[in-house]
This record gives C-alpha cells, structure tokens and sequence, in this order.
C-alpha cells in the first residue's frame, strides 16, 4: 500500500 | 483600516464554505492588493491558499497589513445570516480584536451588522515554488466532483494519469476497481464543459479520495476546475475566481509501494 506523503515535505516554511 | 465590499455576499459564502471543513483557524491577511489565506489541515497534507484580489470587491480599502485571525466555524454561523444576494462588507480596524460584517439587501432596506471576535493565530506560511507543471487539466467543476465522488465508492485513493490520448481516474479496492477516461473535448457552444489537457510528459500520480471530495466542496465558486500534476509534487487544484482572485488546494501524493 501507498503511504502519505506530507505536504510540508514538499514547501518549505518561510 | 480594511474596508472591503462585495456586491453578493455570494462569493465569500460559498469559499469560506469550501474550506471550512478542512481547516478550522486561520488568518485571512489584508493589504493593499486584496484578501490572502493560507492554511494547511491539521495532518499537513493538504494546503489551501485563496487569493481575493482587491478588485473584487468595490470599494476595497486596506492602509497597512492586517491579519485578521478567525474561527471559520465561528464565521461560517455569522456568514448564515447573509441572503445570497446581499452585499456584504467587511471593516477592520488596524489591531482589530473583531471582525465586522454588515449584510446589506437593498431591495428590502435591511441592514445586518455583526462583529465576530478575533484570536491571535500564529501560524506558519509555507513558500509554494513556481511549478512547471506536466500537465495540466482543465474540467467542468462538476465532472470533478461526480469522478471523487463515485470513486470513493470504491477506494480511498485515485490514481490520476495525464497522457497524450487524456486523462484516467482509477480505483482499486476491495469490491473491485473502476475507472473514467476523459478525453480533450471542446464544444463551442458549451465552453464550461471543455476538458482541455496541456501536456509536456505523461504523468501518472495516486491521492487520496477523501482530500480530493472535500476540495469539490469548492464547485460552486467555478464551472470549471484545473488540475496541475507533476511526478512526485503536490497536487494543485485551483477554483478561478473573476478577476484573477482564486481558491487553490495543494495536497500531497501518496508515495512509496
């Protein structure tokens, strides 16, 4: 099965 | 001050609608150039970023940055009270601990006016890189929306797939699987039911259903949805407003084996 991935991993914070 | 009026209360209804069940506070940040938010869910997959231009809405007056934190629960029972088509307008001061809304129909000389109290949101704002997206699918809104919809129906991720010949949304689940194809499709006398693929690779991501029939809830804002798609970055999902103003959800794909 696939797993979730984190939208956080993808934009880093400003 | 923030000063800003729409002429229906339309607008602002159904966007707060369609993020409300997906993030509970968070700031709507005015300046000069219109009303912005950003919020991501509380498990961090999915972003939504709304822009209301400035010139939507007439007038629209904001001096300084203002953030204005919010219970969209709380502003969601307020926004009730507003009819469809009254006008709504939003005043803050500069340190605002309210928000005040005044709901106008003119036809029945009714004025509402409401203040909804503030709180202090500390939240963190994410920077969205410019993407060259894969691709690119532009839909009817309601299409979308029927798609998630009956595929949840049979498992709770979609494997979206943009190819040269259109676009594949399927699922596998325990009782089976099922899939719908669309291809490019453009009627001139029905230009909101156009499907339109821009293409520079084939592309092929899974999401999950349950994020994706929430973003519909946006369908009301627009008749047609873009879908943008790159291998191995967030899903974007934008609602286009008049004016260049937008509701945009980002989430993450599924990743792994």
């Amino acid at each position: 099965a696939k797993g979730q991935g984190s939208i956080m991993s993808f934009f880093s914070k400003k | 001050m923030l000063e800003a009026r729409l002429d229906t209360a339309n607008l602002f209804k159904s966007a707060v609608d369609a993020i409300k069940d997906l993030v509970q506070d968070c700031n709507f940040d005015c300046n000069d150039s219109g009303i912005a938010l950003q919020a991501m869910d509380n498990s961090h997959v999915a972003l939504v970023s709304m822009m209301l231009k400035a010139e939507a809405f007439s007038p629209f007056r904001c001096d300084r940055n203002i953030a204005l934190g919010v219970n969209l629960t709380s502003l969601t029972k307020v926004l009730r009270a507003a009819g469809r088509d009254d006008t709504l307008t939003l005043k803050a001061e500069d340190a605002p601990d309210v928000l005040n809304l005044v709901f106008e129909a003119t036809a029945q000389d009714r004025i509402s006016e409401y203040d909804l109290k503030l709180m202090d949101i500390d939240q963190e704002h994410l920077g969205i890189p410019d993407t060259e997206y894969a691709a690119t699918i532009s839909m009817p809104s309601a299409e979308f929306k029927r798609i998630t919809t009956d595929l949840m129906a049979m498992s709770e991720s979609v494997t979206i797939e943009a190819t040269k010949d259109g676009v594949k949304f399927s699922s596998t689940g325990d009782i089976g699987n099922g899939s719908i194809t669309l291809r490019q499709h453009t009627p001139v006398d029905k230009p909101n039911e156009t499907v339109e693929i821009e293409l520079s690779e084939p592309v092929a991501l899974t999401f999950s259903l349950k994020y994706l029939t929430n973003f519909c809830k946006a369908q009301p804002l627009s008749n047609q949805v873009k879908l943008c798609l790159s291998a191995e970055v967030p899903l974007m999902v934008e609602y286009g407003l008049e004016g260049g103003s937008y509701l945009r959800f980002y989430l993450a794909p599924k990743i792994g084996d």
